[in-house]
């Protein structure tokens, strides 16, 4: 099984 | 202040229907390059950007950078209320709480003024950097929102196999399994119609259909979609707005747990 993990951790913060 | 003045409406209202069903609030930054847009959804799966250029505009004044805080449905409803081809003008004070949206219709004998509440709103920015695909596949929107929708009666999920030549969209539930493959074009008369395949490296990535149907609604925007796509990182769909700029979603892929 595939889990969905968040868009936040692919990309830095600003 | 801030003003600014597109000769139809109908883009801008596409614009706010390619975004309201993903995000509920959201701000658009006003600045001398134009407005722009960036949030992700509420479940922070997804994240969605917007440019629109100042060249696109007949005027653009801005004198001071400034946020917007908009709530998506209000400014979609009063959207609505332009026509098509109507001009629109949107125009707000350095220090206001308030967004005027003035409609006028071709032959200017109807002028319609609109005056939309703005919010205070913190969302939290992300940096997304330029950075080089694996695969980039362009297809007319409107075949690639087909595949999404079909797919959906299928699974949950799609996964996207690209090779030289072409790209499989495949689809499993417990009803059954789908597979659509579709080939790049070899001789097309008309841009809008063709299919283009860029292979660096074959990918083969899962995704959630439920926010690539929402990712489709931009449909009407352009006749072209683009696929970004690279090993273990954000899908960017992209529709790009002619002469005005373009509106981006990126979706994480679905990973092995």
């Amino acid at each position: 099984p595939k889990h969905q993990p968040s868009i936040s951790s692919f990309f830095m913060k600003t | 202040m801030f003003e600014c003045r597109l000769p139809k409406a109908e883009v801008l209202k596409k614009t706010m229907d390619a975004l309201k069903d993903l995000i509920k609030e959201a701000v658009w930054d006003v600045s001398a390059q134009g407005l722009s847009l960036q949030s992700m959804d509420s479940s922070h799966v997804s994240l969605v950007q917007v440019t629109l250029r100042t060249e696109g505009f007949d005027t653009f004044r801005c004198d001071k950078n400034i946020a917007l805080g908009v709530n998506m449905d209000t400014m979609q409803k009063l959207m609505k209320c332009a026509s098509n081809d109507d001009n629109i003008t949107l125009k707000s004070e350095d220090n206001g709480d308030l967004l005027s949206l003035i409609f006028e219709s071709p032959n200017g004998e109807k002028t319609s003024e609109y005056e939309m509440k703005l919010m205070d709103l913190d969302i939290e920015q992300l940096g997304i950097p330029d950075q080089e695909y694996s695969c980039t596949i362009k297809m007319p929107s409107g075949e690639f929102q087909r595949i999404c929708r079909d797919l959906s009666n299928i699974g949950e999920s799609v996964n996207i196999t690209v090779v030289k030549g072409g790209v499989d969209f495949s689809a499993k539930g417990d009803i059954g399994n789908a597979k659509i493959h579709v080939t790049e074009s070899s001789n097309v008369d008309n841009e809008k119609d063709a299919v283009t395949v860029e292979v660096n490296e074959p990918v083969n990535l899962t995704f959630a259909l439920r926010y690539l149907n929402f990712f489709t609604k931009a449909t009407p925007l352009s006749g072209q979609v683009s696929l970004s796509i690279s090993p273990d990182v954000p899908l960017v769909v992209a529709y790009e707005i002619e002469d005005l700029g373009h509106v981006k979603y990126f979706l994480a892929p679905k990973i092995e747990n």
